[in-house]
């Protein structure tokens, strides 16, 4: 259990790092094991290196760069051992609009192994989706799914 | 494996039957604040065998139950079922499963495999203590939690 | 002391019901003393009846309603005593286009005896401001403020 | 009253001298992820008398003071000056005011009232202690505070 706990780890650290130069641009994420002696039950812990940045300081990212972060680390874990199903609510919320077209690609090649559901208000997302379903309140307080295009969804909620 | 279908029944705010198709690929939800998107994401989370009602963001197992503005119309239990579209994760099932969760106002829960009475830990067993699904919910709130170092249960199952 | 403070309570109450079935299109939200013989060390607490709902659980509200209800009492205490400044940080993230628009108007209403500041994504709510900056790091790791027009923050961020 | 402009020098992401000039009504402030908005929110709760790091997301208070990619371009001090509009809140001060608060890396503070050397007591009965600023800033995490019922806080200054 220990060999194979260490190889993957080794392996999702590569993959972190990975993705997270691809959203930031450059820089190094690592995953530091507070037990080293005793892969499997120590802590893991996140270190980040920004790219042009001495700073290492977890606490200083902003709320977009924190969300990114830990969809890095999702992703690279999805990338060692693909789940069958991701579910995802309002992820892109804290993202400007550069950073969406990035999640969203990663989405999208995520998407070829695993099913990819996804709650969100970002009409770039929206238009990425390959399905979408509006969720409306005809009666109040009662829910219904209608399957939609997103000229449909713009006539449903006119202020929208 | 993908989700075929899901479908609700009497689910926090929906009343009757609800059926959705799920395709490969990517699918989004959408629609105003309060519209149910939520809540679908909480009925995928307790169908595949989750038991903590502050992840289901409710105070007790009843408030899953659909509750109407007029008492008579109220759901007497909720009912979550999933068809499995299943080719590389569980070969003892067969080309296709039905996960089905039920709770009644009584305080009764039942749980089925393919339309045959299970119990929780079966269901438990096959997807939320197998690995499967340890990282398959993300929502904002958690993010803090990831960031400050609290990824250690991701790994636990990945190995 | 007392009395002032039950005095002030109660008119809060009042503007934070107004506020709420503003954005809510009707319903109750009040203001509950936990310990209403010893007005001011009692907690304060929120309880809230959606219109066409019976249930009156907090914990229920989707992340939208709980932004617009924390909202609705933060503008509640501004109408009974106008703090000078008001500074938020992307608390329109989680709201839906519709309430987007509500929201906005609620911040003009403020604006007319409090000066508000908001950092905000959300392309509705930079039209509704008066004036906008812009945030660069021309070069890496260093802020600038530029003064904008929408049009030119769109050249500024191609693929914003 | 209102803020007619902020000064920041060596403040977080901000190397050198930034002025930003306020005016009454709505002003935005918008940018890509970490182009230093929330830092701008950061220094004007500073400037007012903030002390918990918590609120400042930094460690120490060190954290404040620009870093430079090349050690030698760090700022040594950071500052963080207002002007302040001032009608109706302070006549003691005539039409305008300035507030200024600045930290040096050897771990000094000065405050300043008037361009005159003040305490931090000083500028928090002013603004803090005076419930002036109590509810003047929110952000999307301290939501959650309120709908749990910590606005005890809120109404203390109000009364
Ligand atoms: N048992 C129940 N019976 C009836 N309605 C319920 C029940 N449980 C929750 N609700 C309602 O469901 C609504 C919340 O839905 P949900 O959280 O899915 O919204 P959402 O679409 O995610 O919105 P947002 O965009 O704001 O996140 C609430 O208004 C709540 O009153
Ligand atoms: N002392 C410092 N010296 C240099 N850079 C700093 C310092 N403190 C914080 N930073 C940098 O400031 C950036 C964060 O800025 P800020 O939180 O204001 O972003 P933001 O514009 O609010 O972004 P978002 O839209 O994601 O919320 C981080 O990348 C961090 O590295
Ligand atoms: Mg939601
Ligand atoms: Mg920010």
């Amino acid at each position: 259990a220990r060999e194979r706990f260490v190889a993957i780890f080794d392996e999702v650290k590569k993959e972190f790092n990975f993705v997270f130069s691809k959203f930031f641009e450059g820089g190094q994420a690592d995953l530091v094991l507070s037990d080293p002696s005793n892969p499997l039950t120590s802590k893991v812990d996140i270190a980040v290196r920004m790219k042009g940045k001495r700073l290492k300081v977890i606490n200083q990212l902003s709320g977009g760069e924190r969300t990114l972060l830990a969809v890095s680390l999702l992703l690279a874990l999805y990338l060692v051992k693909p789940a069958p199903f991701c579910i995802l609510d309002e992820i892109d919320a804290p993202l400007d609009d550069a950073n969406v077209v990035r999640f969203n690609k990663f989405l999208r090649d995520l998407s070829q192994r695993t099913q990819v559901v996804i709650i969100t208000h970002n009409r770039a997302t929206m238009e990425y989706a390959d399905y979408l379903y509006g969720l409306t309140m005809e009666k109040r307080g009662q829910s219904k799914v209608i399957s939609a295009k997103l000229a449909d969804l713009e006539k449903l909620n006119p202020d929208a | 494996m993908k989700i075929k279908e899901i479908k609700l029944y009497g689910f926090k705010s929906f009343p009757g039957e609800t059926k959705i198709v799920l395709d490969r690929g990517i699918t989004a939800f959408v629609g105003p604040n309060g519209s149910g998107k939520s809540n679908i994401f909480d009925a995928l989370r307790w169908v595949f065998g989750e038991q903590s009602m502050k992840a289901l963001r409710c105070e007790r197992i009843e408030d899953l139950i659909y509750v109407s503005p007029v008492p008579k119309d109220d759901a007497n239990f909720t009912e979550i079922s999933i068809t499995v579209d299943n080719e590389d994760f569980f070969p003892q099932f067969g080309g296709e499963f039905e996960i089905k969760r039920k709770f009644y106002r009584s305080g009764e829960s039942e749980f089925y495999l393919n339309r045959v009475r299970c119990r929780l830990q079966d269901i438990q067993a096959l997807f939320l203590n197998s690995g499967t699904l340890t990282y398959s919910f993300l929502e904002l709130s958690e993010i803090e939690k990831i960031i400050q170092g609290n990824t250690k249960e991701m790994f636990d199952d990945v190995s």
